[in-house]
């Protein structure tokens, strides 16, 4: 089971 | 001095049809090169970017940079009563977003200014492995599609085919789509039906999108208008295996 990831984690 | 007009009342409808449905309030940048927004949601699951350079507008004029701060959702209440026919006209005043129409009659409406403490964030630079462009409309009926199994769409791209589906509790929908461009690698990512939906509300913006997939990476989908002085892109944070 997936779950919704935040932009945080990309933003850097 | 800001003043702002424009004769496609529905960029701007069509714009905050979909950035009202994400962010409750933005900071709108304003300088001599054109309008501006960047937004990230509460949660920060999606970022909107609103590019509309002068050469947008019948006229422009803005002598200093200006931040117009304002809930979104009291500006897309307004917006929603210009007619396509309609003239607008975007100004400053002390305090306020003037926004008037002008048609058969001129109707003008003033928006309070917020106060916004923090910087509007930068987009965030990311390096996709695969870039393509498909018509709205079909992005558009994808949704619809997979909405009738799932709340979550799996979107992939190969050489040949860029591809939406998902698997439901009652049973599975698949759309298939020839893209016709250089494709070398493949990748997916799942996302929430309903946040694409909300981006998908700009549906007067562009004719096509440009969509940029990885391996679960944020979906950067990209609506430009044909001038090129126009663009409207949203980042959506993919739903990742735990």
């Amino acid at each position: 089971q997936e779950k919704q990831s935040s932009l945080d984690a990309f933003f850097n | 001095m800001f003043k702002a007009v424009l004769s496609d009342s529905n960029i701007l409808k069509t714009s905050f049809d979909a950035i009202s449905s994400i962010v409750d309030e933005v900071q709108m940048m304003a300088d001599e090169e054109g309008l501006r927004l960047d937004a990230l949601d509460r949660s920060h699951i999606t970022f909107v970017h609103l590019e509309l350079k002068k050469g947008v507008f019948d006229e422009y004029q803005c002598d200093e940079t200006l931040k117009i701060n304002v809930d979104t959702e009291e500006l897309m209440k307004v917006l929603k009563r210009a007619k396509a026919e309609d003239m607008v006209e975007l100004t400053v005043d002390e305090g306020n977003l003037i926004v008037t129409f002008e048609g058969e009659a001129k109707r003008k409406f003033k928006i309070r200014l917020i106060d916004i403490e923090y910087e509007a964030p930068s987009p965030p630079e990311l390096e996709y492995p695969t870039e393509f462009e498909v018509p709205f409309s079909l992005l558009k009926d994808s949704i619809q599609d997979i909405g009738i199994v799932s709340d979550k769409i799996s979107l992939q791209v190969n050489e040949e085919k860029f591809q939406a589906s998902a698997e439901g509790e009652f049973g599975d929908a698949k759309v298939e789509y020839v893209h016709g461009e250089r494709i070398e690698e493949s990748a997916r990512s799942i996302f929430s039906l309903e946040k694409v939906k909300e981006m998908l509300k700009a549906d007067k913006f562009s004719e096509s999108a440009v969509i940029r997939l990885g391996n679960d990476m944020p979906l950067n989908l990209a609506l430009k208008m044909a001038s090129d002085e126009g663009e409207l892109s949203f980042l959506l944070a993919p739903r990742i295996e735990s």
